[in-house]
Parts: C-alpha cells; structure tokens; sequence
C-alpha cells in the first residue's frame, strides 16, 4: 500500500510464499538470532525433510486448541498446579507440574547454543511460557527431533540444579529425586508435555554473546506435539525465562520481528534499542497470569475509518495479551463482528469463498491479476497504532481461498 | 480475553521494554 493509503494494492499471484529462503539482518548492536516459521523453507526441519507439515486447517484447529488453553488457564487465575498421580508412582518421585499453554503449530524458530563446546539446537520461541528447555541423553521417551539430543557428559560446564537451589524452589511446583536433583515437569494445554531435571549450562545467542549457568529443563520424557523441534525457549514474564535471566546481561526486554512469509526471516534479538519508528503503549501485569504479556488494545479501524466499537467491549472481555504462538488475533465476539461486517463491506466485489476452519470470512480471487483490500489498524491505549501489513489482513491458504486473519473469542456465554 | 496473534505482528518490530512496563510496534521492523 502506498502511504496513508486505506486500501492494499496487490499481486494475486504474489499471495502464496516463495519455496526459497530469503534473509534480514537484525540490528548490529544487538545480540541477534534469526526467527524463522517451523514448517517454512528457512526451518531446518524443512531442510531435513519435514514429512510432518500441517495442514491450513490443522494449523488453526490447533491454533484454537491454544487459544481454549490460555482461556482455561486465566480462568484458573493463576493456572493451577497439576500433579499426574500415574507418572508420579511410576517413577517413585511426586513430580512437579506446571499446567503451560498448547503449543500449536503456528510457531517460529530460532537457534541457540548449550554447552560447552556449544552445539547447536534448533528451538521453538514462546512468549506464553518461561521454562526453556532441550531433550537430553540419557532419555527414557524422547520423539525425534532434528538433532543429536543434548548430552551432558560432552559440556565442560554442565551441572544439574540441587533441590535446595532457589532456582528450584522458584517454580511453581518443585519436586526432589532420590539424589537431590530438582525435577521439573510441563504439561500444555494440549497434554504435551516434558520431564526432566532442572540443570544449568551456558547458553550462546551469538559467538560473542554466551549466559554462563543459563538454567534450563534437561527433557527426559517429552511427549506430544513438538514436532522435530529440539526444544523450546520461553520468554515469559517469569524469573525462569530467557529474559529474566539474560536482564543482567542485556537489560530485561528483547525485540522480534516475525517475517511476512514462511520464506523469510526475521530476528530475535537481546540488549537492542527499540527501533527508533516503534510506538509504545503500556505492558500490563496481570498478577494471576504472572507469565503473560497483555496490553490494552482499545478500537480497530478498517479502510482508515473508525470500526463502531465500545471501548468497554474490549476491556470487559478481560483485556488482551500478546503472544509469539497463538496464529491469528481473536477479538471479543462483538469486536469481531463490527470488524467483519466493515471489512465486507469494502470486499464486494470479490466472490465469497467457503470458511476455513476459524476463518468465516473468505474471498477467492481467481480470475483477478490485482486485487485490493482496505487496511485493518489496531489503536492501543497511549494512541499506539498498528497499521497491519498485508500479511496480517488477510491468512492466504491459496489463491482462491484467502480470508480475514481475525477470529472472535467465541460465545462469552459458553 | 483477546489475544494478539502472531499474524498480526508480522513486519513489526515488537519490542518488549520490561524495565520501563511498554510494549512497542515499529514497522516494517524485519527489514
């Protein structure tokens, strides 16, 4: 779209993602690591051979799945915390448990360094959770990934993290094996979930940029949809996770950018200054979700016209969190209806195409060399701005199917 | 609650400014 332009101009053969990887560069100064999408061109995985792709409609019914997780889990105030009786006899330890969110599948990657010498682990990035955590030898039940699983006994500067360590006794839940190793254990919403022992390694971002001791879950029993990820890095709010550990080193905050694509790359980066374009708007805590990052999203416009909104319809839903794993945005039910109803009604000449799973509001473009939606901006309170790029109107599974990338919470009721 | 998808973050620099509580969006961040 051009400037101040409340439409986007497009090529309709240009809506599908290219098969090969492009590259961005992350602000110099900064400790950088590159974001790629799990199942795009740019994923090792993908390199590797990702037989495991999903579907467009797999990706958003887990998606959903997701989206019900997080919902169960502010409900819970607080996420309470969950022991699996079964596992626990098993083993002969009552084992910590911490109820974390679905994964789904809309999830990016990026790679990091553990151990001493370093090696490399491909990671799924999640600002919904704070444990981070890698598969590790030996393993008792492990799914493939697409590396070697990380082996203790080849890092120089490995150690476990003993019961009494305040690490250990910081998470939610904490338990204790019969040789005073600090067990941990997550299970997601979607009942994947990892066991292992709390232990501590240096963790390298960049060749220059290393945490000693980064405290991390060593994974011996991880079940679920994980995919071939190695693993996981939580950047929650929480003092496990990857930000609160590295705030000594880099200040508290991180920066992304997620690309348009599943060709492209984005970044990820630790100690930056926020981009000098960047409008702020207040991050809000919500002292029953610690590990969540919510913000106070305030009305929407659509072809540059305010949607007819309350501001109440926003706030009374319970407010808004922002997250690197959920795909599509969901708005309150009457938010997403004005939304919908507006967006429509800038689309008419364009023929109507079947729903796509949680997507009701789809459009088929065949037949057309350009095409043209209006833009979508989202106001936060402060008067920040989000005037959305193409790629976070419209959610393309193919040319004669591409539809409104919003979804509604659902029936408050149900 | 709402949520705000990675979709719709797209291109944006997302910055996480803990130590002063903000959240910040600048486009065409990737580039």
């Amino acid at each position: 779209a051009r400037s101040n332009d409340p439409n986007h101009v497009f090529s309709v053969s240009s809506l599908l993602p290219g098969a090969a990887c492009t590259a961005s560069k992350a602000s110099s100064n900064s400790s950088a690591l590159s974001v790629v999408h799990r199942h795009g061109p740019c994923s090792p995985m993908h390199a590797s051979g990702d037989a495991g792709a999903p579907s467009h409609a797999e990706i958003l019914e887990r998606d959903q799945a997701r989206v019900n997780s997080i919902h169960r889990k502010v409900s819970a105030a607080g996420g309470a915390s969950v022991i699996d009786p079964a596992r626990a006899s098993k083993q002969g330890v009552s084992l910590p448990a911490q109820r974390g969110i679905s994964l789904g599948t809309g999830n990016y990657i990026v790679s990091v360094g553990l151990g001493t010498p370093a090696k490399q682990y491909a990671v799924v990035f999640d600002t919904g959770s704070d444990l981070s955590w890698v598969q590790c030898k030996p393993c008792g039940d492990c799914y493939e990934q697409q590396d070697p699983l990380f082996d203790p006994v080849q890092s120089l500067t490995y150690a476990t993290v003993a019961c009494g360590a305040q690490e250990c006794q910081e998470l939610d839940a904490q338990s204790c094996s019969s040789d005073n190793k600090c067990r941990y254990e997550v299970v997601y919403g979607d009942q994947s979930q990892t066991d292992g022992n709390l232990v501590r390694d240096t963790l390298t971002l960049s060749p220059s940029d290393k945490l000693p001791g980064f405290v991390f879950g060593c994974g011996d029993s991880n079940t679920g949809l994980f995919g071939h990820a190695d693993g996981l890095l939580g950047l929650g709010r929480e003092k496990v996770s990857l930000p609160s550990q590295g705030a000594p080193s880099y200040g508290p905050g991180f920066t992304y950018c997620l690309p348009s694509s599943s060709s492209g790359t984005g970044y990820l980066s630790f100690g930056g200054a926020a981009p000098a374009n960047a409008q702020f708007t207040a991050m809000v805590t919500n002292r029953d979700t610690p590990s969540f990052y919510y913000l106070n999203l305030v009305g929407i416009k659509v072809g540059g016209r305010a949607v007819k909104i309350p501001t109440t319809v926003f706030a009374a839903a319970g407010g808004t969190v922002i997250d690197s794993g959920t795909v599509i945005t969901r708005l309150p039910p009457r938010a997403y209806s004005a939304l919908r109803s507006a967006f429509a009604r800038y689309m008419g000449q364009y023929k109507r195409a079947p729903k796509l799973s949680i997507l009701d509001t789809c459009y088929d473009f065949t037949g057309h060399k350009t095409a043209q939606i209006p833009t979508v901006e989202l106001a936060f309170a402060g008067g920040t701005t989000m005037n959305l790029e193409f790629s976070g109107v419209l959610y393309v599974a193919n040319v004669s199917q591409a539809c409104l990338a919003f979804a509604s919470t659902g029936d408050d009721t149900s | 609650i709402g949520i705000l998808g990675n979709t719709q973050q797209k291109t944006f620099a997302v910055a996480y400014d803990v130590a002063n509580q903000r959240i910040g969006f600048g486009a065409k961040g990737c580039s």
